[in-house]
C-alpha cells in the first residue's frame, strides 16, 4: 500500500502499488518530473497472411498484430533497500524479470532486464519488447544512432528520400539502436542507453521501444534456412537499460559522458594477494 | 605467454552481419561462441602478465567471466582477496562494485588502506528459490589506471566500526 519509490540525490523513481510497474521518473536536479509507464510485452511473429507469405524469421521482423500482447498487466514486486543500493525486483512472469536500481550519486536509472527461455508451446513464435510509454509530445519522432555513427532523425511512416508506401505499421519504424534511442518534445528528453545492438521504434508519440529477445517458428526465407528457434528450452538473456531525464538543451552531456562509461567500463580481476614480486624480465 | 590474437581474429571473424544480427544458422553460431573462447583464454594470460607488470606482483588472478548473472566462484569460496578494478576511461571512475558472497559481512579496505563502506544484500534471486549475498562497495578508480581493493571476512556485523588498518595497496 501507499507509494512505493526509489531514490537517490539525483533521481527518484516511483512505482504504482498496485501493478508494481514503474510509474514516473523525477529528475531532482533539474526539477522534471515525466510519468512514465514501462512494461514487457510480446509480439506474436508473423506466419505469412493474405497480404503477404512473409514469415517473421532470423532476416525479417513482421508481427502478425501491430498492437503487441503484455507479458503481464503487473508485476510481482520486492523492494530491497540499504546505504548502497535501492533495488525493485518485478517479476513479470516465469520468463520476464527485471531489476530497477539506483545507486548513490548516479544520475540515470538502471534497468537490469532477464528474459527467456520464450515459451512457444502455443505455437506462437514471440519478439518481446520494453516499452516506455510518457505523455510527452513528440510528432512522430524519435532519435536513434546508427551503426554506431552519428545520431540520426527518424521520422514514423517516413523515409527523407523516398515518398514512402508504408506497409509494415510496426516493423516499417523499427531501426538499429547500437547505443542509445531517445525522445523528446524540445524541453525534456528521455534516453535510454542500451549494453548491446538492439532494434527500437517510436511507434506512438511519447512512447519509446526496444525489442530484447525473440523466438520464432518459421523460416523467413532470406537465406539462413531455419528458424530462429534455439534448441531444447532455449536461451534466456540479460541485460540493462539505462534511463536519463534531462532538459533537452543539456540531454546530450549526459547521455554521452554515460555511454563512453558504459562502453569503457571498469574491469574487475580477482586475486588472493601476497604473489611473488615480477618484475619484467 | 599470453596472446591477443586469436581473440582479435575471433572478433574479425565476428565482423560479418550474420555474427552481429544473430541470422546464421545454429551450428555456425556454436562456431562464432567457440571463436571467441578459445580467444579469451589467451588474451587472459595476457591481461594477467600486464597486470603483474603493473602491480608488480606475480598473483593467480581470477576473471569472472559470469559475473552479470552473479556467478564467481572464486569470491564465493575465498574467505579473502584482492580485488584490482582497472580504468580504461581516459578520466577518473566512481563505481560499485558488485561480487556476489558466501559470507554475510566483509571489511574493504581501499588502496590507502581505510576501510570503505561495504554492504552484504541478500537478493531475491528472479532465477532460483534461494537468495543470492552480493558484497556492494563504491570504488574510485583513476584514469586509465587501476585501484587495488582488498577485501576481508568480520564477525561485526557493522565493517565500519572496524579501524582503519594501514596497507601498502597501490593505486595507479
Amino acid at each position: 500500500s501507499g507509494v512505493l519509490a526509489i531514490k537517490n540525490e539525483f533521481i527518484r523513481a516511483t512505482f504504482d502499488p498496485d501493478t508494481g510497474l514503474l510509474m514516473e521518473i523525477e529528475n531532482l536536479d533539474q526539477k522534471l518530473l515525466l510519468p512514465v509507464r514501462q512494461a514487457f510485452f510480446w509480439y506474436n511473429a508473423s506466419m505469412g497472411d493474405n497480404e503477404s507469405e512473409q514469415a517473421s524469421g532470423a532476416y525479417i521482423f513482421r508481427p502478425s498484430r501491430p498492437k503487441p500482447l503484455p507479458v503481464s498487466r503487473w508485476a510481482q514486486i520486492r523492494l530491497v533497500k540499504t546505504a548502497l543500493v535501492q533495488e525493485v525486483h518485478q517479476n513479470f512472469s516465469a520468463w520476464c524479470s527485471q531489476v530497477v536500481r539506483l545507486y548513490p550519486g548516479q544520475r540515470h536509472l538502471e534497468l537490469e532486464w532477464t528474459v527467456g527461455p520464450i515459451p512457444v508451446g502455443d505455437g506462437w513464435g514471440k519478439e518481446v519488447i520494453s516499452r516506455f510509454d510518457t505523455p510527452l509530445e513528440t510528432r512522430g519522432l524519435f532519435y536513434t544512432d546508427s551503426n554506431g555513427r552519428e545520431i540520426l532523425q527518424r521520422r514514423r511512416d517516413y523515409r527523407p528520400t523516398w515518398t514512402l508506401n508504408q506497409t509494415e505499421p510496426v516493423a516499417g519504424n523499427y531501426y538499429p539502436v547500437n547505443s542509445r534511442i531517445y525522445i523528446t518534445d524540445e524541453n525534456v528528453q528521455l534516453t535510454v542507453l542500451t549494453d548491446r545492438s538492439q532494434g527500437g521504434s517510436s511507434l506512438r508519440d511519447g512512447s519509446l521501444e526496444l525489442m530484447v529477445h525473440r523466438r520464432l517458428l518459421r523460416d523467413d526465407g532470406r537465406g539462413v534456412g531455419e528458424p530462429l528457434l534455439e534448441s531444447g528450452t532455449g536461451v534466456w538473456v540479460r541485460g540493462r537499460h539505462l534511463v536519463l531525464l534531462d532538459k533537452a538543451q543539456v540531454a546530450a552531456a549526459g547521455h554521452r559522458l554515460l555511454a563512453e562509461k558504459e562502453i569503457l567500463a571498469p574491469q574487475v580481476v580477482l586475486a588472493t594477494g601476497g604473489g611473488a614480486p615480477y618484475r619484467p624480465g | 605467454s599470453g596472446d591477443s590474437a586469436p581473440l582479435n581474429e575471433a572478433m574479425a571473424v565476428l565482423q560479418h552481419h550474420d555474427a552481429v544480427s544473430g541470422t546464421s544458422k545454429q551450428h555456425v553460431a556454436y562456431d562464432y561462441a567457440r571463436q571467441l573462447s578459445a580467444g579469451w583464454g589467451p588474451c587472459e594470460v595476457l591481461l594477467s602478465n600486464a597486470l603483474a607488470r603493473l602491480i608488480g606482483s606475480k598473483e593467480d588472478f581470477s576473471f569472472c567471466r559470469e559475473l552479470n548473472i552473479s556467478i564467481c566462484p572464486f569470491s564465493q569460496g575465498a574467505a579473502r582477496f584482492q580485488v584490482i578494478v582497472y580504468n580504461p576511461l581516459g578520466r577518473k571512475v566512481d563505481w560499485m562494485v558488485r561480487l556476489p558472497v558466501s559470507q554475510t559481512a566483509f571489511t574493504v579496505k581501499d588502496p590507502s588502506g581505510k576501510t570503505v563502506h561495504s554492504d552484504v544484500v541478500l537478493l531475491p534471486s528472479s532465477d532460483r528459490q534461494d537468495v543470492s549475498p552480493e558484497l556492494l562497495f563504491p570504488a574510485s578508480v583513476p584514469a586509465l589506471g587501476f585501484s587495488i581493493y582488498s577485501v576481508s571476512p568480520v564477525l561485526s556485523r557493522n565493517p565500519r566500526a572496524r579501524a582503519p588498518q594501514p596497507s601498502s595497496q597501490k593505486s595507479w
